[in-house]
């Protein structure tokens, strides 16, 4: 049975495509598994991964209007037991062409049922908004990263993360769960830096990633190239810094 | 006659807010009466300028759904010249609200009309989408500048907001121009940062602002103190890269 996990925070560029790129490489390259969903209209993971974003071939956008099977979108990519259904610029109109179907919020957790018992892990990279699309990955999955800046307005957006998450579970999908805050870009020469993941643990504590995520520059790099900061350059922070989120994943769930 | 400037890029994280704060209290400073105009629902704007996000106070969100007039939401910022009309969390709703109000797309093109005239420079932070919020704000505004992070992902996404301004001249708003693309984060000892100024200054040439942000701690720390960096600590590199840019902007338009 696999796990679906939603990388969501609505505050823009803290982070949320690169965890979703390189913690799935650092789990495939582990031998688990692992699909990634792209339900990103930008479309960056799919491009992080060295698909073309600009191909025809199926995307997520097809999953959600013409219900086309998610099998049918599905693409390898130059990581081992790595997937990925690809998003596609149009699904920025998806929210508007959905808006009126019932269930709407459910149609993500419907397409990925079929599929579920085929990987160990699932993970859904969201655009920076609470919107329909983000909603349905939060409705099919079964808990969220929160990747949180080391700055100070990812602070500020925590708070209205956290209440549409309980209005998630309350009404859409009670077993939703915080899998974890992941302090991203920390850079320890800096105070805000420091203070940022201060407040963060005091805050929320056990539910915080003890890997933090540096700064670092191959992060940043290894996209332009198609490629996960493990296949980019294996002894770089970054690509370690992944490899032990996994690893803490993992032995949290009990699967190493 | 006031000149209406939206800040616009749907790529998250790559410093629109930093930009409509800092610009806004350059233009200030230098007694060009402005406005910032927040529709973001994460209200950044509205905390970095030290207004509590929270306040009762009324907001944009009141122009769009309660038909309030704008010059009720505006309030003063500790930068002289420098008012706001702050965003409000339930703004998020919004976009769902108006689908069916008739001209949604020209609702703040229509409210800003009564306040044109007391400011030069009305400045729109957008947030992290092409959704109907920021469709209304690329309406309403004369220009638009386009803050371009030095990073890889933000260059993949030009192409779809370019594709968006132009569909926005077609139909709702043909005499609207870009301003200028706005290097941000600059840290001029990385390759990719050079990489991305190479290319954005080829494929944009004069398009692109000589003014570039560097990378400067202190633009991230002001906003925690609700401060313009030019009144958190006037000599920082980036107090300097903003008050540049406004002497620039207003050099372009002869109003030096
Ligand atoms: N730890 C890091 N060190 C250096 N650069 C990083 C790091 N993490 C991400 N980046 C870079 O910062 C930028 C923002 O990251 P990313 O695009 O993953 O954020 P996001 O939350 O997915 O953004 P969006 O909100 O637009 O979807 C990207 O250009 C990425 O390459
Ligand atoms: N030149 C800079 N140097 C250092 N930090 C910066 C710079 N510009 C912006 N920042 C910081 O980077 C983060 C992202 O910037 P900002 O929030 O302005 O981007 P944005 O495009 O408005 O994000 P969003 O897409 O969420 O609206 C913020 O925490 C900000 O303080
Ligand atoms: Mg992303
Ligand atoms: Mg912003």
């Amino acid at each position: 049975m696999s796990k679906i996990i939603a990388i969501a925070n609505q505050k823009g560029g803290v982070g949320k495509t690169t965890t979703t790129i390189n913690l799935g490489a650092s789990l495939g390259v582990l031998e688990f598994k692992t699909l990634i969903i792209d339900a990103d209209p930008q479309a960056n993971a799919t491009s992080g991964t060295g698909l073309n974003r600009k191909d025809n071939k199926l995307s997520l956008y097809d999953c959600f209007i013409n219900e086309t099977g998610i099998t049918k979108t599905i693409q390898s990519t130059s990581v081992p037991n790595l997937d990925i259904v690809p998003s596609h610029l149009d699904l920025v109109g998806a929210e508007v062409e959905i808006i009126n179907t019932p269930n709407r919020e459910k149609i993500l957790k419907g397409a990925i049922q079929v599929i579920r018992e085929k990987y160990k892990f699932i993970l859904i990279d969201c655009a920076p908004s609470l919107g329909l699309i983000t909603v349905n990955a939060l409705t099919a999955a079964d808990s969220v990263i929160i990747p949180v800046q080391c700055e100070y307005f990812a602070l500020e957006g925590l708070g209205k993360l956290l209440q549409t998450i309980k209005i998630i579970q309350a009404r859409l999908n009670p077993s939703l769960t915080i899998e974890g805050f992941l302090l991203t870009m920390y850079d320890s020469r800096l105070n805000l830096a420091n203070q940022v993941v201060e407040e963060v643990k005091k805050h929320f504590q056990d539910m915080v990633f003890s890997t933090i995520i540096h700064r670092n520059v191959k992060l940043g790099e290894a996209p332009s190239y198609g490629e996960a900061a493990i296949i980019y350059d294996v002894n770089s922070t970054g690509a370690i810094n992944y490899l032990n989120l996994a690893r803490e994943l993992l032995q949290k769930h009990g699967m190493t």
